[in-house]
C-alpha cells in the first residue's frame, strides 16, 4: 500500500474500513503492504477520489482522509446496499 | 439511480414512523418527516401518506448500534442513517443513528435534511457525484428552512418515476463546472495567495499549489455568508475579504466572519441610497484604494482615510476602455486587472490602460 510515510495507522485503518463500507473493496486478501500500483486498496481509492471530485492519486492523502472523516450516510456509494 | 432500477410499482405511498427520537418534540420529528418527503413529491408524481396502522411502504426508526439489519451504526458522527432501496418487508425503510443528536436547525444534524437524502434512497435512487445534489453522501448542511434539490436529484427521480404531475415541470440549480465553456461568475477576489470564484451557492477555489480547481459550498467555509454573493475584495494589508449583496456586506479574516457584520453600504463606505447593489469590486494594495464597478460606473473608496474619493462615480469606460461598461466580477493580481463579464475574461493594465489579452472566464482552472 504506496500510502504517504507519515501516514497514521489509525488512518491506515479508516482508509480500509471506508471503502469496505463504501467502495465494495473485499477483506480477503487485502494486504495493507503490497507492492506499489498493484493493491485493489489503490484502485479503490482513485475511484473514491474520483466519485468525491478529489486529485485522484491513489493515495490517502490528506484531502481524502478529510472527506473519509466526514459526517455521511450509510448507504455504498458503488455497489448494493445489503 | 440504484443499481437494478428498483422501484416502486405504485405512485401513492405510505410511510409510518414506528418511534421518535428523544432528541427533538414528536411535532418536530413529524414536521421534518413529512417536509422530507414533501421535497420528493414536489418534484416527481409520487405522494406519501403517513399511517398509524398496518405495515407501511417505508418504516422510519431511531437505532442505537446494531439494530438487526446487518449494518450497525457507528456511535455519534460517522455513519449517521442509512435507508433501503424499494421492496417488501425491509425495503424502502429509513434508520436514523439514535447516537447522533437530531435538529431542527443549523447545529449537527438537521434531521430533515437527513431525512430528505435517506428518503431519495428509499424511492431507488444511489448516490450522486455532483457535490451540490442531495444525494451526495457526505452530510453538508445550509439553510434549515430550504432544501432545493438540484437538476441532478431531479433528473435522477424523474427516470424512475416520470414527471412531476404539476404543469410546470420543477427545475433545480446545477452546480457550476470549472471547465464549462459557458461557465461566468458572480463575483471572485483573491484570498491570502489564492483565486476565489463564486457562482451560486458554491465557491471554486485556485490554488497556486494545485492545478485545479476546488468546487464547494460556501457554507462550507463560511456558514453565515448568504448564497449569490455579488462582489467580493481582499483588504490584503488588513487581511479580510469583503463580500457584498443587495446593499448589506460582511467581512470576513480566515474562516470567520467578523461580529456585528452585515453591515449597511451606505453608512460604511458612503454609497447614495441610489446605489442598491455592488456589481464587482477590487482592491489595488499599492495605492491603499478600492474600486467598486456599480452598473456603468465606478467608485474609489480609500481605507486609509475610510472615505470615498471627491469626483465619483466616474463611467467605466472612460477609465477601463476595452472591457465593455458592466463588469460580473473583478481582482487584481500582479499589477493586471481582471475583470469578468459572461463568459469572458479582460486582462487590463492598468498603467498603460488598456486591455492586453481577452481570455475565457474559465482560464485559471488549466482546462
Amino acid at each position: 500500500f504506496p500510502a504517504h510515510l507519515e501516514t497514521k495507522q489509525q488512518d491506515l485503518e479508516i482508509v480500509q474500513n471506508y471503502l469496505e463500507k463504501f467502495y465494495d473493496l473485499k477483506t480477503e486478501g487485502v494486504r495493507i503492504a503490497k507492492k506499489k500500483g498493484s493493491s485493489p486498496v489503490v484502485e479503490k481509492l482513485k475511484k473514491m477520489q474520483k466519485f468525491f471530485g478529489l486529485k485522484v492519486t491513489g493515495k490517502p492523502d490528506d484531502e481524502t482522509l478529510k472527506v473519509m472523516k466526514q459526517p455521511r450516510c450509510g448507504v455504498p456509494d458503488v455497489s448494493q446496499f445489503a | 439511480i440504484t443499481e437494478g432500477n428498483p422501484k416502486w410499482e405504485k405512485k401513492d405511498l405510505t410511510y409510518s414512523i414506528e418511534n421518535y427520537t428523544p432528541d427533538l418534540a414528536k411535532e418536530d420529528v413529524d414536521n421534518a418527516i413529512r417536509k422530507a418527503f414533501k421535497v420528493w413529491s414536489d418534484v416527481s408524481p409520487l405522494t406519501f401518506t403517513k399511517i398509524s396502522q398496518g405495515e407501511a411502504d417505508i418504516k422510519i426508526s431511531f437505532n442505537y448500534g446494531d439494530h438487526n439489519d446487518n449494518s450497525p451504526f457507528d456511535g455519534p458522527n460517522g455513519i449517521l442513517a442509512h435507508a433501503f432501496q424499494p421492496g417488501p418487508h425491509i425495503g424502502g425503510d429509513a434508520h436514523f443513528d439514535e447516537d447522533e443528536n437530531w435538529t431542527k436547525d443549523h447545529r449537527n444534524y438537521n434531521l430533515y435534511r437527513v431525512a430528505a437524502h435517506e428518503f431519495g434512497h428509499s424511492l431507488g435512487l444511489g448516490h450522486s457525484s455532483d457535490i451540490g445534489a442531495l444525494m451526495f453522501p457526505s452530510y453538508a448542511f445550509s439553510d434549515p428552512n430550504d432544501i432545493q434539490l438540484s437538476q441532478d436529484d431531479i433528473d435522477g427521480i424523474q427516470a424512475i418515476y416520470g414527471p412531476s404531475d404539476n404543469v410546470i415541470q420543477p427545475t433545480g440549480p446545477t452546480t457550476p463546472q470549472a471547465c464549462d465553456r459557458k461557465l461566468t461568475f458572480d463575483a471572485a477576489t483573491t484570498f491570502r495567495g489564492e483565486k476565489m470564484f463564486f457562482k451560486d451557492r458554491f465557491y471554486l477555489r485556485k490554488s497556486p499549489y494545485d492545478s485545479e480547481a476546488e468546487v464547494n459550498f460556501i457554507s462550507l467555509f463560511w456558514p453565515s455568508l448568504p448564497h449569490g454573493i455579488e462582489a467580493a475584495h481582499e483588504v490584503a494589508e488588513k487581511d479580510i475579504v469583503r463580500f457584498f449583496k443587495g446593499n448589506k456586506y460582511w467581512v470576513i479574516r480566515g474562516l470567520d466572519v467578523l461580529p456585528g457584520y452585515p453591515k449597511n453600504i451606505h453608512n460604511t463606505f458612503g454609497f447614495p441610497k441610489t446605489v442598491q447593489k455592488i456589481d464587482a469590486a477590487f482592491s489595488d494594495e499599492y495605492t491603499g484604494k478600492t474600486y467598486f464597478f456599480v452598473q456603468n460606473k465606478y467608485w474609489r473608496y480609500d481605507e486609509q482615510r475610510r472615505s470615498m474619493d471627491a469626483d465619483f462615480p466616474k463611467l467605466i469606460t472612460n477609465d477601463f476602455p476595452g472591457i465593455g461598461s458592466k463588469v460580473d466580477a473583478v481582482f487584481s493580481d500582479n499589477e493586471f486587472i481582471y475583470f469578468f463579464r459572461g463568459t469572458r475574461q479582460y486582462k487590463f493594465e492598468p498603467q498603460k490602460k488598456r486591455v492586453v489579452a481577452v481570455l475565457k472566464s474559465n482560464s485559471w482552472f488549466n482546462c
